[in-house]
């Protein structure tokens, strides 16, 4: 297209070296394009169709296909070991919509990693990163949310059988909404309120297998199912999840940090803000995310908009770009420039939290705080912002806007299930604001 | 809050340490010579400083005339929420001013310098409110700010299109008919429309079962 072309002749800088700036580095923005480049040569690798000609049981089969071609071809295109390469081959292949494994990349092994002892990692990590089970995280039910405090599951421990015995008391103690939960995870890690000899330990987090693993049928004492279609993301089976008095193994206890013994000796965690870990590393993650699905919108209207042609800003000229019209430019370039301001204030947050990760583990958890209150800020702000942002990108292109054809119904979509997971946005700013308040 | 408010700024973490620190009466947006981002990013600190202390100060109020801490946090929540946007919206300016200084490629540098002042200028028009309310701005650097931004718009143009080329999206990730690479929309919008489902008959079981006999009563 000339008019795009155009475009591109105009720029005063390298489109490559300006990904370098993106993808933190002139080597994993090249690998990005040769992991780009590879997977053009794997048709099975394609989606078969538009997603959205596709009903929500066909895209969950398209997607369990791909899937299993990416397990089986993963080491020839990536290096499997590499987060940032990961991220970019589920993008590209699987989409933003979901898959069957969606959680199990960012919470499943996340949770095992950070909180299962070594010999529990040994027993289930190795499993799970060889894709042996599919876990989920299974903290948000549907009463409370994801409120910690007033979770409603109850793990309650029996010294004589050395089990503890969890139970979803009524309907709103249902887990409710966790992603895969409904129907494609075996296992998940539960959290749960412990009980031991009638006193109540707060929320803890336990290994809980959900499915038989040869016949993938719900193992006795366990409700679970899909909790029906959402705004969009409809390729992840979010579900629900009941208790009816079910047995685990006192083992099952994720015992990195805290640790029960068998006759019911509850050992604490060496410093509480170690729960925090979890979430920092999600909400640093999560920013970084979005501005990919802002930049997603921005690209799709930003060229859209200097393809199409419509009215006249000079009676004597023939009709222009509707990117030259001051108010186009007023509705995009102001959310590029967000766009890169999130991508770089996520990088930021993720290189503070490897440091306060490292601090940790020599005992100092002084920035955690501070860190834990931005990233809900930060999480909160982001999120609305870019749901904005691609709300402004769909109009910027008019009716074809929305099309599903131009799939910005879709980022936003999925872009602003992150306004309500990990955190409700008012509850996460008020969370910052306890703690400027103690500033 | 608390702790500027008991004199023990220095145990600010330095995610929050600009709260401890003095600003200066007014803000020198356009007052000094190439005072530059540095002047935007203190008038993001005082804001969102005067905001936390406004809110703190509005919760602490309500306790010391007799409201449960509950009460009183539920009463100030929203002035709260505004510090907390507030403050993170300084991190993010400062963050991005801090990596566009970092970047030794001029050309780069340059481009993205442009979004910086775009992003500051569009960012601060947005909370211009809590600058204008003590005037530490004025409206005539309103006007300048709303004139920078206008000049950014315009300096950006050239290079839009490239600016979101550099994400590097390949068409198989953005799946957008729209936003092809190409740029060749309108015929393979048409070529979309024509793999719906509803096409593959014309004419469809809803119309035999139900509209046809409507019609035909």
């Amino acid at each position: 297209n000339p008019d795009l072309t155009a475009e591109r002749l105009t720029a005063t800088f390298d489109t490559h070296a300006m990904a370098a700036q993106i993808y933190g580095g002139e080597m994993r923005a090249r690998r990005r394009r040769e992991i780009t480049a590879k997977l053009a040569e794997i048709p099975e690798l394609h989606d078969s169709m538009p997603l959205p000609y596709m009903t929500r049981e066909e895209k969950i089969m398209e997607s369990a296909r791909k899937l299993t071609v990416l397990t089986q071809r993963m080491s020839e295109i990536i290096d499997p070991t590499d987060a940032g390469e990961l991220y970019h081959l589920n993008n590209e292949v699987l989409g933003i919509e979901g898959n069957p494994m969606a959680l199990h990349g960012v919470m499943f092994i996340p949770a095992l990693n950070a909180q299962a002892s070594d010999e529990q990692q040994a027993k289930w990590l190795i499993r799970a990163l060889r894709r042996e089970i599919i876990g989920t995280y299974a903290q948000t039910e549907m009463g409370h949310g994801t409120n910690l405090q007033n979770l409603e599951t109850t793990a309650t421990y029996d010294i004589g059988t050395q089990e503890f015995v969890l139970h979803t008391p009524k309907i709103t103690a249902l887990k409710w909404w966790p992603g895969n939960l409904g129907k494609s995870s075996n296992y998940a890690v539960v959290v749960a309120h412990m009980y031991i000899k009638g006193k109540n330990f707060g929320p803890h987090t336990f290994m809980v297998p959900l499915r038989d693993e040869k016949t993938h049928k719900p193992l006795p004492g366990i409700t679970i199912g899909d909790i029906g279609p959402k705004m969009a993301y409809n390729i992840v089976d979010n579900g629900f999840l009941g208790f009816n008095n079910y047995r685990i193994p006192r083992t099952n206890l994720l015992m990195r940090h805290t640790k029960v013994e068998a006759d019911g000796t509850y050992i604490k965690p060496p410093h509480a803000k170690i729960n925090y870990s979890a979430m920092v590393h999600v909400r640093s993650y999560m920013l970084t995310g979005q501005a990919i699905m802002l930049s997603y919108a921005l690209n799709i209207a930003t060229r859209y908009s200097a393809v199409r042609r419509q009215g006249q800003i000079d009676k004597n000229e023939p009709e222009v770009k509707v990117l030259e019209y001051q108010t186009q430019q007023h509705r995009l370039f102001p959310f590029i420039a967000r766009a890169y301001a999130f991508q770089f204030a996520g990088a930021e947050t993720v290189k503070l939290y490897e440091r306060v990760l490292k601090e940790m583990k020599s005992g100092n958890v002084s920035l955690m705080a501070d860190l834990h209150a931005l990233t809900s800020g930060l999480k909160s702000v982001v999120t609305h912002q870019t749901g904005e942002g691609i709300e402004q990108a769909r109009m910027a292109c008019g009716g074809h806007g929305y099309s599903m054809a131009s799939y910005i119904s879709e980022i936003y979509g999925v872009a602003i299930g992150g306004c309500t997971y990990e955190g409700e946005n008012m509850v996460m700013l008020l969370q910052l604001a306890r703690y400027l308040v103690k500033s | 809050a608390a702790l500027v408010k008991s004199g023990k700024a220095s145990q600010l973490g330095p995610l929050v340490a600009y709260l401890g620190a003095r600003s200066e009466p007014t803000s020198l947006i356009d007052r000094v010579p190439n005072g530059g981002i540095t002047e935007y990013i203190k008038t993001f600190q005082h804001i969102a400083k005067r905001q936390t202390l406004k809110a703190a100060n509005k919760f602490f109020g309500l306790m010391e005339n007799g409201e449960k801490r509950e009460i009183a946090w539920n009463k100030s929540s929203v002035e709260l929420n505004r510090a907390s946007r507030l403050h993170t919206r300084l991190f993010i300016v400062e963050a991005f001013a801090r990596r566009v200084n970092e970047i030794g490629d001029i050309t780069i540098k340059e481009a993205l310098s442009d979004l910086l002042h775009l992003h500051v200028n569009y960012e601060l028009l947005d909370v211009a409110t809590y600058a204008l309310e003590d005037g530490f701005m004025s409206s005539t650097q309103l006007d300048y700010v709303r004139d920078q931004l206008y000049f950014y718009l315009q300096k950006i143009r050239p290079n839009a299109v490239s600016l979101l080329d550099s994400w590097e999206f390949s068409d198989r990730e953005l799946r957008s008919v729209l936003g092809r690479r190409d740029g060749h929309v309108y015929e393979n919008l048409f070529k979309w429309a024509k793999e719906s489902p509803l096409n593959k008959t014309d004419v469809l079981p809803s119309v035999d079962t139900y509209l046809k006999p409507m019609m035909e009563k």
